[in-house]
Protein backbone atom coordinates (compact mmCIF):
# COMPACT_ATOMS: atom_id res chain seq x y z
CA UNK A 1 0.00 0.00 0.00
CA UNK A 2 2.60 1.98 0.74
CA UNK A 3 4.42 1.50 -2.61
CA UNK A 4 1.08 2.29 -4.25
CA UNK A 5 0.64 5.54 -2.68
CA UNK A 6 4.20 6.34 -3.46
CA UNK A 7 3.27 5.70 -7.17
CA UNK A 8 0.30 7.96 -7.25
CA UNK A 9 2.23 10.80 -5.31
CA UNK A 10 4.79 10.45 -8.18
CA UNK A 11 2.40 10.07 -10.90
CA UNK A 12 0.15 13.10 -9.51
CA UNK A 13 3.49 15.40 -9.36
CA UNK A 14 4.54 14.21 -13.13
CA UNK A 15 1.24 15.03 -14.48
CA UNK A 16 1.25 18.83 -12.48
CA UNK A 17 5.08 19.20 -14.49
CA UNK A 18 3.89 17.68 -17.53
CA UNK A 19 0.73 19.77 -17.84
CA UNK A 20 3.30 22.85 -17.00
CA UNK A 21 5.75 21.95 -19.36
CA UNK A 22 3.21 21.36 -22.13
CA UNK A 23 1.54 24.48 -21.49
CA UNK B 1 13.45 -44.67 14.72
CA UNK B 2 11.39 -43.19 12.07
CA UNK B 3 14.93 -43.21 9.65
CA UNK B 4 15.48 -46.94 10.34
CA UNK B 5 12.29 -47.49 9.31
CA UNK B 6 12.47 -45.85 6.08
CA UNK B 7 15.58 -47.97 5.56
CA UNK B 8 13.84 -51.32 6.46
CA UNK B 9 11.02 -50.40 4.26
CA UNK B 10 13.92 -50.02 1.05
CA UNK B 11 15.67 -53.51 2.22
CA UNK B 12 12.36 -54.85 2.35
CA UNK B 13 11.55 -53.66 -1.59
CA UNK B 14 15.31 -54.57 -2.50
CA UNK B 15 14.41 -58.06 -1.66
CA UNK B 16 11.11 -58.48 -3.52
CA UNK B 17 13.03 -56.38 -6.15
CA UNK B 18 15.85 -59.17 -6.26
CA UNK B 19 13.14 -62.27 -5.94
CA UNK B 20 11.49 -60.88 -9.13
CA UNK B 21 14.54 -60.21 -11.12
CA UNK B 22 15.61 -63.68 -10.15
CA UNK B 23 13.01 -65.00 -11.64
CA UNK B 24 13.34 -62.98 -14.67
CA UNK B 25 16.94 -63.71 -14.96
CA UNK B 26 18.08 -59.94 -15.35
CA UNK B 27 21.80 -60.40 -13.97
CA UNK B 28 22.89 -56.80 -14.36
CA UNK B 29 20.17 -55.19 -12.34
CA UNK B 30 20.73 -58.25 -9.73
CA UNK B 31 24.52 -56.45 -9.13
CA UNK B 32 22.99 -53.05 -8.52
CA UNK B 33 20.65 -54.85 -6.06
CA UNK B 34 22.99 -56.49 -4.45
CA UNK B 35 25.41 -52.94 -3.68
CA UNK B 36 21.93 -51.13 -2.67
CA UNK B 37 21.47 -53.95 -0.17
CA UNK B 38 25.01 -53.70 0.99
CA UNK B 39 24.62 -49.84 1.17
CA UNK B 40 21.11 -50.01 3.43
CA UNK B 41 22.44 -53.06 5.50
CA UNK B 42 25.79 -50.33 6.75
CA UNK B 43 23.69 -48.08 6.90
CA UNK B 44 20.95 -49.61 8.80
CA UNK B 45 23.73 -50.96 11.28
CA UNK B 46 25.66 -48.15 11.90
CA UNK B 47 22.16 -45.92 12.76
CA UNK B 48 20.96 -48.79 15.51
CA UNK B 49 24.22 -48.65 16.72
CA UNK B 50 24.77 -45.13 17.12
CA UNK B 51 21.27 -44.93 18.56
CA UNK B 52 21.77 -46.76 21.34
CA UNK B 53 25.08 -45.64 22.79
CA UNK B 54 24.17 -41.92 21.65
CA UNK B 55 20.78 -40.75 21.15
CA UNK B 56 18.42 -43.93 23.30
CA UNK B 57 20.80 -44.02 26.04
CA UNK B 58 19.31 -45.53 29.11
CA UNK B 59 20.74 -47.02 32.35
CA UNK B 60 24.13 -47.82 31.93
CA UNK B 61 23.39 -51.60 33.05
CA UNK B 62 20.96 -51.80 30.01
CA UNK B 63 24.01 -51.14 27.33
CA UNK B 64 24.72 -54.96 27.02
CA UNK B 65 20.91 -55.83 26.31
CA UNK B 66 20.77 -53.28 23.52
CA UNK B 67 24.15 -54.59 22.13
CA UNK B 68 22.61 -58.29 22.27
CA UNK B 69 19.71 -57.11 20.63
CA UNK B 70 21.81 -55.08 17.98
CA UNK B 71 23.79 -57.78 17.29
CA UNK B 72 20.89 -61.00 17.02
CA UNK B 73 19.17 -58.18 14.67
CA UNK B 74 22.11 -58.30 11.81
CA UNK B 75 23.38 -61.25 12.20
CA UNK B 76 19.69 -63.54 11.43
CA UNK B 77 21.66 -66.61 10.05
CA UNK B 78 21.70 -69.08 13.38
CA UNK B 79 17.82 -68.21 13.48
CA UNK B 80 17.63 -69.25 9.92
CA UNK B 81 19.65 -72.48 10.44
CA UNK B 82 17.48 -73.33 13.56
CA UNK B 83 14.43 -73.55 11.25
CA UNK B 84 16.49 -75.62 8.97
CA UNK B 85 17.92 -78.38 11.72
CA UNK B 86 14.37 -78.30 13.33
CA UNK B 87 12.46 -79.23 10.51
CA UNK B 88 15.14 -81.74 9.54
CA UNK B 89 14.26 -85.44 10.21
CA UNK B 90 16.65 -86.18 12.96
CA UNK B 91 17.65 -82.75 14.12
CA UNK B 92 20.52 -83.99 16.41
CA UNK B 93 21.91 -85.54 13.66
CA UNK B 94 21.98 -82.30 11.48
CA UNK B 95 25.68 -81.45 10.84
CA UNK B 96 24.42 -77.79 11.52
CA UNK B 97 23.13 -78.76 15.16
CA UNK B 98 25.79 -78.07 17.64
CA UNK B 99 26.52 -74.82 15.37
CA UNK B 100 23.36 -73.44 16.09
CA UNK B 101 22.72 -74.35 19.78
CA UNK B 102 26.48 -72.79 19.91
CA UNK B 103 25.62 -69.98 17.88
CA UNK B 104 22.11 -69.21 19.90
CA UNK B 105 24.10 -69.01 23.21
CA UNK B 106 26.69 -67.04 21.75
CA UNK B 107 23.92 -64.36 21.01
CA UNK B 108 22.27 -64.70 24.11
CA UNK B 109 19.34 -66.38 22.73
CA UNK B 110 19.04 -68.81 25.47
CA UNK B 111 15.43 -69.99 25.15
CA UNK B 112 16.23 -71.00 21.15
CA UNK B 113 19.66 -73.12 22.51
CA UNK B 114 17.13 -74.71 25.03
CA UNK B 115 14.26 -75.31 22.53
CA UNK B 116 16.90 -77.27 20.34
CA UNK B 117 18.53 -79.24 23.05
CA UNK B 118 15.10 -80.49 24.14
CA UNK B 119 15.10 -81.95 20.12
CA UNK B 120 17.88 -84.33 21.63
CA UNK B 121 17.36 -88.00 22.26
CA UNK B 122 19.46 -87.57 25.57
CA UNK B 123 17.41 -84.56 26.32
CA UNK B 124 16.08 -85.79 29.44
CA UNK B 125 19.81 -87.43 31.32
CA UNK B 126 20.96 -85.61 34.09
CA UNK B 127 23.89 -83.46 31.81
CA UNK B 128 21.56 -82.33 29.63
CA UNK B 129 19.04 -80.94 32.24
CA UNK B 130 21.94 -79.59 34.25
CA UNK B 131 22.73 -77.08 31.01
CA UNK B 132 18.94 -76.51 30.34
CA UNK B 133 19.07 -75.54 34.47
CA UNK B 134 22.03 -73.35 34.16
CA UNK B 135 20.77 -71.68 30.50
CA UNK B 136 17.47 -71.32 32.49
CA UNK B 137 18.42 -69.40 35.15
CA UNK B 138 21.08 -67.42 33.54
CA UNK B 139 20.09 -63.80 35.05
CA UNK B 140 19.65 -60.62 32.20
CA UNK B 141 19.29 -56.61 33.71
CA UNK B 142 16.07 -55.06 33.23
CA UNK B 143 16.16 -51.61 33.54
CA UNK B 144 12.62 -51.77 35.37
CA UNK B 145 12.79 -55.26 36.91
CA UNK B 146 13.32 -53.53 40.17
CA UNK B 147 16.59 -54.85 40.60
CA UNK B 148 19.53 -52.93 41.55
CA UNK B 149 22.98 -53.13 39.39
CA UNK B 150 24.88 -54.23 42.65
CA UNK B 151 22.05 -57.15 43.30
CA UNK B 152 22.42 -57.76 39.85
CA UNK B 153 26.00 -57.89 39.83
CA UNK B 154 25.65 -60.56 42.74
CA UNK B 155 23.15 -62.64 41.45
CA UNK B 156 25.42 -63.10 38.37
CA UNK B 157 28.20 -63.61 39.84
CA UNK B 158 26.16 -66.41 42.06
CA UNK B 159 25.08 -67.84 38.55
CA UNK B 160 28.52 -68.07 36.73
CA UNK B 161 30.60 -69.54 40.13
CA UNK B 162 27.60 -72.54 39.73
CA UNK B 163 28.70 -72.71 35.79
CA UNK B 164 31.97 -73.35 37.03
CA UNK B 165 31.22 -75.58 39.76
CA UNK B 166 29.45 -78.09 37.60
CA UNK B 167 32.14 -77.86 34.67
CA UNK B 168 34.40 -78.46 37.77
CA UNK B 169 32.45 -81.17 38.77
CA UNK B 170 32.77 -82.71 35.69
CA UNK B 171 29.07 -82.50 34.91
CA UNK B 172 29.64 -82.96 31.48
CA UNK B 173 32.63 -85.12 30.91
CA UNK B 174 30.82 -87.18 28.70
CA UNK B 175 29.87 -84.44 26.27
CA UNK B 176 32.21 -82.68 24.53
CA UNK B 177 29.70 -80.41 23.03
CA UNK B 178 27.72 -79.80 26.72
CA UNK B 179 31.07 -78.68 28.07
CA UNK B 180 31.41 -76.20 25.29
CA UNK B 181 28.41 -74.30 26.12
CA UNK B 182 29.17 -74.69 30.06
CA UNK B 183 33.15 -73.03 29.24
CA UNK B 184 31.03 -70.33 27.56
CA UNK B 185 28.56 -69.58 29.86
CA UNK B 186 31.58 -69.42 32.14
CA UNK B 187 33.12 -66.44 29.78
CA UNK B 188 35.95 -68.69 28.67
CA UNK B 189 37.50 -66.34 26.23
CA UNK B 190 39.69 -69.85 24.27
CA UNK B 191 36.32 -71.53 23.74
CA UNK B 192 34.45 -68.48 22.67
CA UNK B 193 37.24 -67.71 20.28
CA UNK B 194 37.41 -70.76 18.86
CA UNK B 195 34.21 -70.63 18.04
CA UNK B 196 34.83 -67.19 15.72
CA UNK B 197 33.69 -68.37 12.62
CA UNK B 198 30.10 -68.61 13.99
CA UNK B 199 30.32 -64.75 14.73
CA UNK B 200 31.93 -62.83 11.59
CA UNK B 201 33.17 -59.99 13.04
CA UNK B 202 35.18 -58.57 15.65
CA UNK B 203 31.40 -56.80 17.16
CA UNK B 204 29.73 -60.15 17.63
CA UNK B 205 32.55 -61.48 18.91
CA UNK B 206 32.84 -58.56 21.25
CA UNK B 207 29.30 -58.80 22.28
CA UNK B 208 29.43 -62.35 22.81
CA UNK B 209 32.26 -61.96 24.98
CA UNK B 210 30.65 -58.79 27.37
CA UNK B 211 27.46 -60.94 27.86
CA UNK B 212 29.46 -63.78 29.60
CA UNK B 213 32.28 -61.92 31.39
CA UNK B 214 30.50 -58.04 32.12
CA UNK B 215 27.23 -57.97 31.72
CA UNK B 216 26.79 -54.70 33.25
CA UNK B 217 29.31 -53.00 30.93
CA UNK B 218 29.29 -49.35 30.36
CA UNK B 219 29.42 -47.20 27.63
CA UNK B 220 33.49 -46.15 28.31
CA UNK B 221 34.35 -50.12 28.78
CA UNK B 222 33.46 -50.88 24.72
CA UNK B 223 36.55 -49.23 23.94
CA UNK B 224 39.16 -51.98 24.99
CA UNK B 225 36.60 -54.37 24.37
CA UNK B 226 36.57 -53.21 21.04
CA UNK B 227 40.54 -53.37 20.86
CA UNK B 228 40.57 -56.60 22.56
CA UNK B 229 38.05 -58.34 20.10
CA UNK B 230 39.59 -56.98 17.10
CA UNK B 231 43.08 -58.21 18.31
CA UNK B 232 41.35 -61.38 18.64
CA UNK B 233 39.77 -61.85 15.30
CA UNK B 234 43.09 -59.92 13.78
CA UNK B 235 44.17 -63.01 11.58
CA UNK B 236 40.40 -64.34 10.27
CA UNK B 237 39.49 -60.77 9.30
CA UNK B 238 40.68 -57.18 7.30
CA UNK B 239 39.58 -54.38 8.82
CA UNK B 240 36.94 -52.30 6.76
CA UNK B 241 35.96 -48.77 6.08
CA UNK B 242 33.00 -50.07 8.31
CA UNK B 243 34.68 -51.60 11.17
CA UNK B 244 36.42 -47.94 11.30
CA UNK B 245 32.66 -46.57 11.50
CA UNK B 246 31.47 -49.22 14.16
CA UNK B 247 34.90 -48.57 16.00
CA UNK B 248 34.50 -44.56 16.38
CA UNK B 249 31.09 -45.43 18.05
CA UNK B 250 32.46 -47.89 20.31
CA UNK B 251 34.70 -45.20 21.18
CA UNK B 252 32.20 -42.31 21.79
CA UNK B 253 33.70 -40.57 19.21
CA UNK B 254 30.80 -39.49 17.33
CA UNK B 255 33.25 -36.80 14.83
CA UNK B 256 34.91 -39.61 14.13
CA UNK B 257 31.36 -41.53 13.27
CA UNK B 258 30.87 -38.88 11.15
CA UNK B 259 34.01 -38.60 9.15
CA UNK B 260 34.25 -42.62 8.65
CA UNK B 261 30.71 -42.57 7.37
CA UNK B 262 31.72 -40.43 4.43
CA UNK B 263 33.68 -43.00 3.31
CA UNK B 264 31.69 -45.77 3.64
CA UNK B 265 28.55 -44.22 2.03
CA UNK B 266 28.26 -43.45 -2.08
CA UNK B 267 26.64 -40.35 -1.22
CA UNK B 268 26.35 -37.68 1.64
CA UNK B 269 22.47 -38.50 2.24
CA UNK B 270 23.19 -40.84 4.89
CA UNK B 271 26.41 -38.69 7.08
CA UNK B 272 23.71 -35.70 6.91
CA UNK B 273 20.88 -37.00 8.19
CA UNK B 274 23.30 -38.76 10.59
CA UNK B 275 24.70 -35.42 11.83
CA UNK B 276 21.28 -33.70 11.89
CA UNK B 277 20.22 -36.45 14.44
CA UNK B 278 22.84 -36.16 16.63
CA UNK B 279 22.55 -32.44 16.30
CA UNK B 280 18.79 -32.65 17.50
CA UNK B 281 19.11 -35.25 20.16
CA UNK B 282 22.57 -34.89 21.47
CA UNK B 283 23.56 -31.50 21.51
CA UNK B 284 21.43 -30.74 24.68
CA UNK B 285 23.72 -33.37 26.73
CA UNK B 286 26.60 -31.43 26.84
CA UNK B 287 28.42 -28.31 25.99
CA UNK B 288 28.99 -28.70 22.45
CA UNK B 289 30.55 -25.90 20.27
CA UNK B 290 31.38 -28.51 16.42
CA UNK B 291 27.88 -29.94 15.82
CA UNK B 292 25.88 -27.00 14.69
CA UNK B 293 28.62 -25.52 12.13
CA UNK B 294 29.36 -29.13 11.23
CA UNK B 295 25.48 -29.93 10.12
CA UNK B 296 25.12 -26.82 8.73
CA UNK B 297 27.94 -27.63 6.46
CA UNK B 298 27.04 -31.13 5.23
CA UNK B 299 23.48 -29.61 4.69
CA UNK B 300 24.24 -26.76 2.50
CA UNK B 301 26.63 -28.93 0.88
CA UNK B 302 23.88 -31.69 0.29
CA UNK B 303 21.21 -29.22 -0.67
CA UNK B 304 23.91 -28.09 -2.87
CA UNK B 305 24.05 -31.07 -4.84
CA UNK B 306 20.45 -31.80 -4.82
CA UNK B 307 19.61 -28.02 -6.80
CA UNK B 308 21.70 -29.08 -9.36
CA UNK B 309 19.34 -32.15 -10.30
CA UNK B 310 16.54 -31.72 -12.50
CA UNK B 311 14.05 -33.24 -10.37
CA UNK B 312 15.03 -32.56 -6.87
CA UNK B 313 15.66 -29.16 -6.80
CA UNK B 314 12.84 -28.85 -5.30
CA UNK B 315 13.63 -30.54 -2.04
CA UNK B 316 17.31 -28.77 -2.28
CA UNK B 317 15.01 -25.94 -1.46
CA UNK B 318 13.53 -28.02 1.69
CA UNK B 319 16.49 -28.77 3.15
CA UNK B 320 17.86 -25.15 2.81
CA UNK B 321 14.56 -24.01 4.71
CA UNK B 322 16.70 -25.85 7.63
CA UNK B 323 20.27 -24.14 7.37
CA UNK B 324 20.04 -20.72 8.85
CA UNK B 325 20.34 -17.34 6.84
CA UNK B 326 23.16 -18.91 4.53
CA UNK B 327 20.40 -21.23 3.63
CA UNK B 328 17.94 -19.08 2.87
CA UNK B 329 21.04 -16.44 0.60
CA UNK B 330 21.31 -20.41 -1.15
CA UNK B 331 17.86 -20.95 -1.60
CA UNK B 332 17.07 -17.55 -3.23
CA UNK B 333 20.49 -18.05 -5.32
CA UNK B 334 19.31 -21.15 -6.42
CA UNK B 335 15.59 -20.41 -7.29
CA UNK B 336 17.28 -17.75 -9.39
CA UNK B 337 19.63 -20.00 -11.49
CA UNK B 338 17.12 -22.67 -12.09
CA UNK B 339 16.49 -23.04 -15.80
CA UNK B 340 12.82 -22.22 -16.51
CA UNK B 341 11.80 -25.94 -18.93
CA UNK B 342 7.80 -24.98 -18.97
CA UNK B 343 4.86 -22.91 -17.46
CA UNK B 344 4.39 -25.57 -14.69
CA UNK B 345 8.11 -24.96 -13.72
CA UNK B 346 7.94 -21.43 -13.17
CA UNK B 347 4.39 -21.80 -11.19
CA UNK B 348 6.51 -23.62 -9.43
CA UNK B 349 9.44 -21.73 -9.04
CA UNK B 350 6.71 -18.64 -7.85
CA UNK B 351 5.30 -20.90 -5.85
CA UNK B 352 8.20 -21.58 -3.74
CA UNK B 353 9.72 -18.34 -3.96
CA UNK B 354 6.17 -16.57 -3.04
CA UNK B 355 6.50 -18.46 0.20
CA UNK B 356 10.11 -17.65 0.90
CA UNK B 357 8.98 -13.85 0.20
CA UNK B 358 12.23 -13.85 -2.38
CA UNK B 359 10.21 -11.12 -4.72
CA UNK B 360 13.09 -10.97 -6.62
CA UNK B 361 12.91 -14.56 -7.76
CA UNK B 362 9.37 -14.01 -8.53
CA UNK B 363 9.88 -11.25 -10.87
CA UNK B 364 12.42 -11.92 -12.70
CA UNK B 365 10.51 -15.48 -13.56
CA UNK B 366 7.43 -13.39 -14.31
CA UNK B 367 10.11 -10.96 -17.13
CA UNK B 368 11.40 -14.25 -18.50
CA UNK B 369 8.56 -15.96 -19.11
CA UNK B 370 6.62 -12.47 -20.35
CA UNK B 371 9.53 -12.11 -22.81
CA UNK B 372 9.30 -15.88 -23.69
CA UNK B 373 5.96 -15.36 -24.79
CA UNK B 374 5.75 -11.96 -26.23
CA UNK B 375 8.76 -13.32 -28.47
CA UNK B 376 6.46 -16.47 -29.54
CA UNK B 377 3.79 -14.14 -30.70
CA UNK B 378 1.76 -15.55 -27.49
CA UNK B 379 0.56 -12.37 -26.67
CA UNK B 380 -2.53 -13.53 -24.03
CA UNK B 381 0.17 -15.28 -22.29
CA UNK B 382 2.92 -12.49 -22.32
CA UNK B 383 -0.12 -9.40 -20.31
CA UNK B 384 -0.51 -12.60 -18.11
CA UNK B 385 2.89 -12.71 -17.10
CA UNK B 386 3.50 -9.04 -17.42
CA UNK B 387 0.87 -8.42 -15.05
CA UNK B 388 2.25 -9.90 -12.42
CA UNK B 389 5.37 -7.62 -12.41
CA UNK B 390 3.99 -4.56 -13.38
CA UNK B 391 3.80 -2.78 -10.30
CA UNK B 392 7.57 -3.76 -10.31
CA UNK B 393 7.95 -1.99 -12.87
CA UNK B 394 6.12 0.82 -12.03
CA UNK B 395 8.42 1.24 -8.87
CA UNK B 396 11.66 0.79 -11.40
CA UNK B 397 9.97 3.74 -12.86
CA UNK B 398 9.49 5.85 -10.12
CA UNK B 399 13.13 8.02 -10.49
CA UNK B 400 11.77 9.07 -14.40
CA UNK B 401 9.08 9.90 -12.39
CA UNK B 402 9.82 12.16 -10.03
CA UNK B 403 12.44 14.12 -12.53
CA UNK B 404 12.80 17.42 -12.25
CA UNK B 405 12.24 17.57 -16.07
CA UNK B 406 9.32 15.55 -16.44
CA UNK B 407 10.27 12.51 -19.45
CA UNK B 408 6.60 11.31 -19.53
CA UNK B 409 4.23 13.12 -20.77
CA UNK B 410 0.83 14.21 -19.45
CA UNK B 411 -1.26 11.55 -22.02
CA UNK B 412 1.39 8.54 -20.94
CA UNK B 413 0.86 9.54 -17.23
CA UNK B 414 -3.01 9.70 -17.73
CA UNK B 415 -2.63 6.27 -19.09
CA UNK B 416 0.06 4.88 -16.24
CA UNK B 417 -2.88 6.66 -13.72
CA UNK B 418 -5.51 4.59 -15.56
CA UNK B 419 -3.72 0.90 -15.72
CA UNK B 420 -2.59 1.67 -11.64
CA UNK B 421 -6.71 1.80 -11.00
CA UNK B 422 -7.20 -0.93 -13.05
CA UNK B 423 -4.39 -3.26 -11.57
CA UNK B 424 -5.32 -1.83 -7.65
CA UNK B 425 -9.26 -2.46 -8.11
Amino acid sequence: LDKEKEIRVALTHNLAQAIIQEG
Amino acid sequence: GHCRSIIQACQQDTENLQQVNENEKQNETQEDLVILQDILYKMELILSLVELLFIDTMSDGHLLNQLVKWIQLHFPQHDRKKEVVLQSDRPHLHPDYWNTVYGSVLQGKLDDARLMLSNHPSADTDPFLSIDELLRKMPFFQVYGGVSIGDFEARWQHWQSECERRLEEGHFANSHSLQTICKILCGDLETISKLMNLMDTWYHLMVSTLLFTKPTVKLFHLSNASQDAIVRMQDQQVITALDHVLLAAMEADMYQVIKECQQVMDNPWFTTHLTDLLYHTVQHKGKNQILPPLREYLLLDYAEMLAGHSSLWQVAILYLDHCGPRGVAMAQEALQRLPITSDRCAQKIIQMASEREFEGVVVSVCRVMGRRALSQGRLGAAIWWGVRFWPVLLLDALPLLKAKEPVISSEQTYELMYILDTLTN
